[in-house]
């Protein structure tokens, strides 16, 4: 999950994605 | 969303023509003279804009949601590069022999050769033969490019029930659609199941050809692109 972090955040958040 | 939406009774197809994803426009690179350079930068930004975009959509893929949190990242690291395929191939339909990336990056098989992308462009080009033939409609794309997530073979699963539930309700979608056209295509959902294992050599050929760009060096890539990557190998 560490190393995949940024989909693990992506998926967690309810609103749109801000993160490249 | 801009879309016009046809009604066809079937409430899982409805909502994933909803949430399909208006095409997004390439950003086209500055940053270098030399143009195959520029359309890989451009190509790779655009795909990484493209899975961001993917993740929000498969949230509202009826029965998605209800996954666990563990399950959800397992398919999407599995099944992001076909789900990615399909809609660079579903753009490619009806303009010969150009892939569409975005309305604004199409390239033909002159310039994949040149920018390194000549496996791609000729496993991508196989695939938007097939469906060109097959004639596919709108509903059809919709529905393979959510069963394509939802049937990625994702190792490790916490809760295969569940997602062969998810599998289920997409199944279900497909086979009320095909009943509802008219004239009926006898076996048409078998057909398209049938085309789900070119997709996922395509998808390979695609994972290979970003895995050597990375490799090369020449063409950085944004971290989400790369940690999609790294589940594939």
């Amino acid at each position: 999950k560490e190393k995949h972090k940024i989909l693990h955040r992506l998926l967690q958040n309810s609103t749109s994605p801000v993160e490249l | 969303d801009t879309h016009p939406i046809k009604t066809n009774g079937n409430k899982v197809i409805s909502q994933l023509l909803l949430t399909e994803p208006a095409p997004l426009c390439a950003t086209p690179d500055n940053s270098t003279n030399d143009d195959n350079l520029k359309a890989l930068l451009t190509l790779c930004d655009l795909l990484n804009r493209e899975l961001l975009v993917m993740i929000g959509w498969a949230k509202h893929i009826p029965g998605f949601s209800a996954l666990s949190l563990v399950d959800q990242m397992a398919l999407l690291q599995s099944g992001w590069m076909e789900t990615l395929v399909l809609s660079v191939v579903s753009q490619s339909l009806g303009y010969g022999e150009e892939l569409v990336f975005a309305g604004n990056l199409r390239l033909d098989q002159a310039q994949c050769r040149a920018s390194g992308l000549s496996d791609l462009y000729t496993a991508l080009r196989q695939l938007t033969t097939k469906y060109q033939q097959m004639n596919l409609s709108q509903e059809e794309v919709v529905t393979l490019k959510a069963m394509a997530l939802a049937n990625s073979d994702a190792e490790n699963l916490e809760n295969a029930e569940a997602v062969q539930r998810f599998q289920d309700g997409l199944h279900e979608a497909l086979q009320e659609y095909e009943i509802s056209q008219q004239p009926v295509e006898l076996h048409r959902a078998g057909k398209l199941l049938m085309t789900l294992p070119l997709l996922r050599q395509t998808a390979n050929r695609a994972v290979d050809t970003f895995c050597r760009l990375h490799l090369e060096g020449r063409v950085p890539m944004h971290k989400l692109f790369l940690e999609m990557l790294d589940a594939k190998i």
